[in-house]
């Protein structure tokens, strides 16, 4: 994850998931 | 969202619909002369750009944010390069030649070579051929986009079983969408999902093409689209 941190910073970032 | 799904007949489709990025534009630097490298910096730009988008479009596919974070990150890092094909693809529908990969950054035959993007020029019209033929509607283009990242085959992913729920939902989105929209041709689904295999190849040249790029360190590439070159090892 370390060598993705752009990638996985973008994912963490909050926005409004939607539930199946 | 509700009238919406009256039309397309899908709640899934419609919801995929309304989550739709806005256009990106290119915006190519003014003030410099248009040289070939200047062309690869501005495409590679507009890429780091779209990703951006993509991530967060993503987020917002029913269930994908409910995978674990491994998970969402092996789909996107196989798939990416597919979701943004399909997007210059459906752009490009109402052209003869030329790659919209974006409205102000359109690419004919001959820039396409002395660019070094010849054979993925001739790739990519093949892939818009097999669209245009089958009058691809922005409907199937917007279901097909997140099949392409749940159908990523990434080789870490850990709940198969989540990613396969995911596949499932979308699969039978399209299908409930095409017995409501195109009664005309019972086998429709089946052959938009034939194309998937022209896109994984068509999107494994574009990363082959951008991976040379890098390596012949000619233009600057932004962190995000060369962490994502990267992954694609």
């Amino acid at each position: 994850k370390e060598k993705h941190k752009i990638l996985h910073r973008l994912l963490q970032d909050s926005t409004s998931p939607v539930d199946l | 969202c509700c009238q919406v799904s009256k039309k397309t007949g899908n709640q899934i489709v419609s919801h995929l619909l309304l989550v739709e990025p806005d256009k990106i534009f290119a915006m190519a630097d003014p003030t410099t002369s248009d040289t070939d490298d200047k062309v690869l910096t501005t495409l590679c730009d507009l890429a780091d750009r779209e990703l951006v988008v993509l991530i967060s479009w993503a987020k917002h596919i029913p269930g994908f944010s409910t995978l674990s974070l491994g998970d969402q990150m092996g789909l996107l890092q196989s798939a990416w390069m597919e979701v943004l094909i399909l997007g210059v693809v459906f752009r490009s529908l109402p052209y003869d030649e030329g790659l919209v990969y974006a409205d102000d950054l359109i690419m004919e035959r001959e820039q396409c070579r002395t660019v070094g993007l010849l054979d993925l020029y001739c790739t990519l019209l093949q892939l818009i051929a097999k669209y245009r033929k089958l009058q691809l509607d922005k409907e199937e283009f917007v279901t097909l986009k997140a099949m392409a990242l749940a159908n990523s085959d990434s080789m870490n992913i850990e709940n198969i079983e989540a990613i396969q729920n995911l596949q499932d939902i979308l699969h039978e989105a399209l299908q409930e969408y095409e017995k409501n929209r195109h009664l005309e041709d019972p086998h429709r689904g089946g052959k938009l999902l034939m194309t998937l295999p022209l896109l994984r190849q068509t999107a494994n040249k574009a990363v082959q093409c951008f991976r040379r790029i890098m390596a012949e360190g000619r233009v600057t590439m932004h962190k995000l689209f060369l962490e994502m070159l990267e992954a694609k090892v």
